[in-house]
């Protein structure tokens, strides 16, 4: 079997069967997509084609949800807004050679839905920069030459927030390494700020945890198939 | 020349069931859904004369004709898949992330001569 084993495995476009070792939660994202895709009759045009995902509207035929492997960032005595540092790392090294990444989606999920009361100031404010080597050393700071990427104000917390990175995921399987990104979350330093105190990050705990989901498209596998549809 | 002998619906060509169970080959642990599926295969006759239902193209119907007048020197068609479907497989990759592939032409749904 270890042979007819071996070449399935290959067809299938893996060059190992793999050995997990913890069998984690299936995120709803991907059930969702497997679900709707199993119950389309095969004759249905909605099927579309294998190589592209409908859901996202971008070219791939694999779909993966990966886990944060960073960690908090504690450096000195944080600045006063500071709800809360984290280096978000996604090891994108899994990704087989052939495959080209056509879409990249960060999910900050959160535990629930939070109202803050309208006494609690303003709001707050996320950033997400670009980890630099400088930063992974020491105490990351804007100044450092971080490159920021997303900044916003919000003030209700929704289950889960979700930001595009394709370009950055791109360019770490092209051009820069993989330094992962910082996540800041403060209060927000309009006026109200002063009057917060540290109320203003109550609603921080609810932070769950952070996960990028990531589309490809195995060009071998995909490229067979659309010189036999032609 | 010998009559053929009378070909029975059920050895015409037509799709044949064939189930795939993934634990069957001990891949339970790594892939999370399906746990198998119906790859079906072709299989079957494609006589003279063809008829419409066998999905057959000109050049079959032609070659049929040849082989029931020269059986030694020209074969029958093949009976092979004319439509196939895909199938989305979730898995654990060896990393434990969860991955949601699809595959094309993993599903024989038609066959024809």
């Amino acid at each position: 079997l270890s042979l007819q084993e071996s070449l399935l495995l290959k067809s299938l476009g893996l060059s190992t069967k793999p050995s997990p070792k913890t069998h984690g939660p299936v995120p709803c994202v991907l059930w969702r997509i497997f679900q709707r895709r199993k119950t389309l009759p095969s004759t249905s045009k909605d099927l579309g084609d294998a190589c592209r995902v409908e859901e996202f509207n971008v070219p791939g035929n694999i779909i993966r949800v990966f886990a944060d492997q960073g960690h908090f960032i504690h450096n000195g005595q944080p600045p006063r807004l500071l709800c809360l540092r984290k280096r978000l790392y996604f090891n994108l090294s899994v990704l087989e050679e052939d495959e080209r990444l056509t879409m990249a989606q960060l999910e900050i999920k959160f535990s629930h839905n939070s109202y803050p009361s309208p006494s609690q100031g303003q709001g707050l404010e996320l950033r997400l920069y670009r980890s630099s080597r400088l930063a992974l050393q020491g105490t990351p700071a804007p100044e450092r030459g971080q490159k920021l990427l997303v900044e916003r104000s919000f003030v209700q917390l929704h289950k889960s927030l979700v930001f595009d990175l394709s370009g950055v995921a791109k360019d770490w399987r092209t051009h820069s390494r993989n330094l992962g990104l910082i996540l800041e979350i403060t209060e927000s330093s309009g006026d109200g700020a002063s009057a917060l105190g540290s109320g203003g990050c109550t609603s921080i705990n609810s932070f769950l945890d952070t996960s990028l989901l990531v589309v490809t498209l195995s060009q071998q596998q995909c490229r067979a198939s659309r010189r036999r549809r032609r | 020349s010998a009559e053929p002998p009378p070909v029975t619906p059920s050895s015409l060509c037509k799709p044949r069931r064939l189930y795939i169970s993934f634990s069957d080959v001990g891949w339970e642990n790594w892939i999370i859904a399906p746990q198998g599926y119906l790859a079906n295969y072709c299989l079957g006759e494609c006589p003279f004369p063809l008829t419409a239902e066998l999905n057959s193209t000109n050049h079959a119907i032609l070659q049929t004709m040849v082989h029931s007048l020269d059986p030694e020197g020209t074969p029958q068609p093949c009976c092979v898949p004319v439509r196939l479907s895909p199938i989305s497989i979730l898995y654990y990759d060896n990393s434990d992330n969860v991955v949601l592939r699809h595959y094309e032409d993993m599903v024989v749904d038609e066959c024809g001569c």
